[in-house]
């Protein structure tokens, strides 16, 4: 199963993860 | 017949002009139908592309197999067999049992319960301070901007925007923003309960009431008194500018896959108010990293529910989807959704797999950040 989110942020939205990095509920994302 | 073939004098003459310019007219016009054809391709619909092993998975029963796997393991297992049976299921998949809210695993009947199982308070700590934080445990498989109306699945494979969310024939992203939004504005005064709480819908999304400007006027008197009329039309055309794509503004997506050994209900990942939700009724193939690199279009051919909504910066949506071992996806606040039903025809037919939609409008579901939302369950 996935879970996929499609949003709008200010263009300064950063992702704080990696490709392929295991990520558990509740841990960042992405910053603005 | 020989004697035909070998005496019979050849004799060529020219084609008439006119037989000449209709036959390329003809070729001509095929073209520009195949073309258009294919540029009018209707968004309900989705290709199967991929190599020959991929099409012998599309012509397998998936849903069948997904139900059927589902039942399976839905039997009551003998008490004696819960415990090693669980304990090899987690040495296979990698399951954490220290964290299991629940520890004994005795209490859990079947497969079924155990892969639905939940974790202990506090297991997962939410970081508040970030803008997004992870709707479930998994793997990030792919994140980024999308490009035009295109998401990309995997470097030099995309799959349409549109199609993934459920656009009307020949809508733009921007337009589904747009009517999603004004399908189902609610009123700023209006309070939303979550876990016994109440809130307004802006401290919610953390709109900012005090920056609201004030409008003034003169009464009979010329005095200068608030002019309220003014105020609430000014309100609500604020509303609808925050409902429209913001100048400054970017579309991202992010994808999390989630393997069979992890924790298999989702949260919400930031504050954000669910205001649709679309069910499609696809296929389901895996979402395995291997299958998403194999078949393009996979997410827009598998079985989801769309849930679209606006968060403190516009638009947002989140989008669980289904494999053939966890058909079934489960909503906290929409006891309605049924997914993985025979009842959901599909019909097939070159290449192309045509699925149904239903969407139902919220009435403006308000999710917290670390809300439990929902979840997958087996079959």
């Amino acid at each position: 199963s996935t879970v996929v989110l499609v949003f709008e942020a200010p263009e300064n939205f950063q992702f704080t993860i990696e490709p392929g990095q295991y990520v558990k509920m509740g841990q960042p994302l992405g910053v603005i | 017949v020989r004697k035909a073939w070998e005496d019979t004098p050849i004799k060529w003459s020219p084609i008439p002009i006119g037989l000449g310019l209709a036959f390329i007219a003809f070729l001509q016009y095929s073209k520009i139908m195949k073309r258009e054809s294919e540029k009018d391709h209707d968004p309900s619909k989705a290709l199967i592309v991929g190599p020959w092993h991929v099409h012998v998975i599309s012509e397998l029963p998936l849903k069948t197999i997904s139900r059927l796997w589902g039942a399976f393991n839905s039997i009551t297992l003998p008490v004696w067999f819960r415990v090693p049976g669980f304990k090899l299921y987690s040495w296979i998949f990698g399951c954490n049992l220290e964290e299991m809210k629940d520890p004994d695993l005795t209490h859990y009947k079947n497969l079924s319960e155990f892969f639905y199982r939940e974790l202990k308070d506090g297991a997962r700590p939410i970081n508040f301070d970030a803008a997004l934080v992870s709707p479930s445990d998994g793997r990030v498989f792919h994140f980024g901007l999308v490009d035009g109306s295109r998401v990309e699945q995997i470097k030099g494979m995309s799959y349409s925007l549109n199609q993934f969310l459920g656009s009307q024939k020949a809508s733009e992203t921007a337009e589904i923003i747009k009517a999603t939004h004004s399908a189902n504005i609610v009123d700023e005064e209006e309070f939303a309960e979550v876990n016994g709480i109440s809130y307004t819908l802006d401290s919610l999304l953390g709109y900012d009431k005090e920056s609201t400007i004030e409008h003034k006027k003169q009464d009979s008197q010329g005095n200068i008194v608030p002019d309220i009329e003014a105020d609430q039309k000014s309100k609500k055309s604020d509303y609808r500018d925050e409902l429209q794509m913001r100048p400054g503004n970017a579309l991202f997506f992010c994808v999390i896959y989630l393997a069979p050994g992890d924790y298999h209900r989702f949260h919400s990942p930031t504050n954000w108010v669910a205001e649709t939700r679309r069910h499609f009724s696809g296929e389901l193939y895996s979402v395995s990293p291997w299958m998403v690199k194999q078949l393009q279009d996979l997410f827009v051919l598998n079985e989801r529910v769309v849930l679209l909504g606006r968060w403190r910066h516009g638009f947002f949506s989140m989008v669980p989807v289904g494999a053939t071992n966890v058909g079934s996806i489960v909503l906290n606040f929409d006891k309605e959704l049924r997914t993985n039903r025979r009842e959901d025809v599909h019909h097939r037919g070159q290449g192309e797999l045509v699925y149904s939609g239903a969407s139902r409008l919220l009435n403006g579901q308000p999710l917290q950040v670390g809300e439990e939302m929902g979840g997958f369950k087996l079959g």
